[in-house]
């Protein structure tokens, strides 16, 4: 696959939720997502990662503005259940995501995609990544220029509004 | 976009690393990527979310087993500089990854996904998820048969060994 970016896209209506410190035990991650289906809730950019604590777990992932507070309400009846420890929501979010193919086997772009909005005072508020997409969480008001800065830095030619 | 799961891949030559609460300020995710893009080590799954105190946060990604202890080293060397906690690594791990399009607009298909590795006792160690991809984190000596009863539970003609 010759690699290459392809383009920007910026996602501005979405928000991020966390569930934090559920045990780490099969069918947590079952039950949470089984709760959210069951309420027709749409999540994406699901991630889990390392807790500092082994036998805990927090479980982030984004939903759509306008079902941030069905989709507290519901984490918050499970974290009872689950005696997770809170739920935590950033409204303030956007999704700014380089595209392309084969992007994870070529270190200088993350560096790259970083360091652009590094160097631009961009804080990055979350990070999620596969071969065809690296997405950075930032605030909403910042999107717009970080796209404009990712554009010019991998020199492309089109930053599109899509739900990417 | 006919929403469609394709197929199921395993990689058994990842390690998981982090490092653990460096300061969440412009700059940060950049000098880490750097500092591995000029060691030539490539990164996967890059995840940041949710940390419980503000002005902090965590990064995590893969690597290949023949990378991890360079990079346990070159995180390290970090580590200091930027004043993080601490370093984590975990190479026991195998990722199992639900291949397919739109995968993020039905709530069923995670549900599905995780209730199915629940419902048989695999611990899901960590998660990642795109529109085309929602990857599991396995201990290494489960991945075979979490791959075997997701290809199950989605009626999937084929498991693929690829480095997806
Ligand atoms: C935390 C959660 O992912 C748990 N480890 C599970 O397997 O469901
Ligand atoms: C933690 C790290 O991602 C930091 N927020 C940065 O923008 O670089």
């Amino acid at each position: 696959i010759f690699r290459t970016v392809s383009g920007v896209a910026i996602d501005k209506d979405q928000a991020c939720v966390a569930i934090m410190d559920v045990p780490d035990q099969p069918g947590i991650a079952a039950r949470i997502t089984q709760a959210l289906c069951e309420e027709n809730i749409v999540i994406d950019m699901i991630m889990q990662s390392f807790h500092p604590t082994i036998g805990l777990n927090n479980i982030t992932f984004t939903v759509n503005d306008s079902d941030l507070d069905q989709t507290i309400n519901s984490l918050s009846a499970l974290k009872d259940e689950l005696r997770a420890r809170e739920v935590l929501a950033d409204p303030d979010i956007a999704k700014v995501s380089l595209i392309g193919a084969g992007l994870v086997g070529q270190p200088t772009i993350p560096a790259k995609l970083f360091g652009v909005l590094g160097a631009n005072g961009i804080n990055i508020k979350m990070i999620s990544s596969s071969e065809m997409k690296i997405t950075c969480v930032v605030a909403r008001q910042q999107a717009d220029r970080a796209a404009a800065l990712i554009h010019q830095a991998f020199e492309l030619d089109a930053v599109c509004d899509t739900r990417a």
